[in-house]
């Protein structure tokens, strides 16, 4: 958990929260 | 077994929007398993995929790199341009996370090559936001210049104000 908090890159952040709502759909 | 290879699918999306991710990894490797029996490098790219995206979340980045290569592997493969620069857009992150800055650029530039041959321009935008970034990290000022540039250049174009 204490990697995740070391996000700092804002362009990360936005693809993170766009990752946890996307699945690859079968 | 085929439906069996699905449901485990399903499983893995739906324990992985629940935010339960050692149990989303759980079901995909065994959706993995049976696209291997069958063959189907359709399902086995999403089920690499989607074990990316969980590893991500479980903080596991090195492991998500793994998964992420195999799904570029096989979008490769498969001829299918638009999943191989999103495996290449994962990989950026996932190398940015790692601060391996060289690598996230190298993948990010594959990413852009691809977002421009699509005319896919919210994709090149991502792709000179996240070079900028990985560009300020190095020191490298003058290419981090150039790539917020063509961001503010595209998402001008796009309407995006954020």
């Amino acid at each position: 958990k204490s990697r995740m908090h070391a996000i700092q890159v804002d362009s990360v952040q936005r693809w993170m929260e766009d990752l946890r709502h996307m699945t690859e759909v079968e | 077994r085929a439906a069996q290879g699905r449901t485990h699918g399903n499983l893995g999306n739906t324990y992985y929007l629940l935010g339960n991710f050692r149990r989303a990894v759980a079901s995909h490797e065994q959706r993995l398993l049976i696209a291997k029996e069958f063959g189907d490098r359709a399902a086995q790219r999403r089920a690499y995929c989607n074990l990316g995206n969980a590893f991500i979340f479980l903080g596991e980045f090195e492991v998500a790199a793994e998964h992420y290569k195999k799904a570029l592997q096989l979008a490769r493969q498969l001829k299918d341009r638009a999943v191989e620069a999103q495996a290449c857009y994962s990989l950026g992150n996932t190398y940015t996370l790692l601060h391996d800055y060289e690598r996230a650029i190298d993948y990010h530039l594959k990413h852009l090559i691809i977002a421009q041959d699509l005319n896919d321009r919210i994709g090149e935008g991502r792709a000179c936001w996240s070079l900028g970034n990985a560009h300020t990290a190095l020191g490298n000022h003058d290419q981090a210049m150039h790539f917020a540039e063509k961001h503010l250049e595209i998402s001008k174009e796009t309407g995006d104000r954020g």
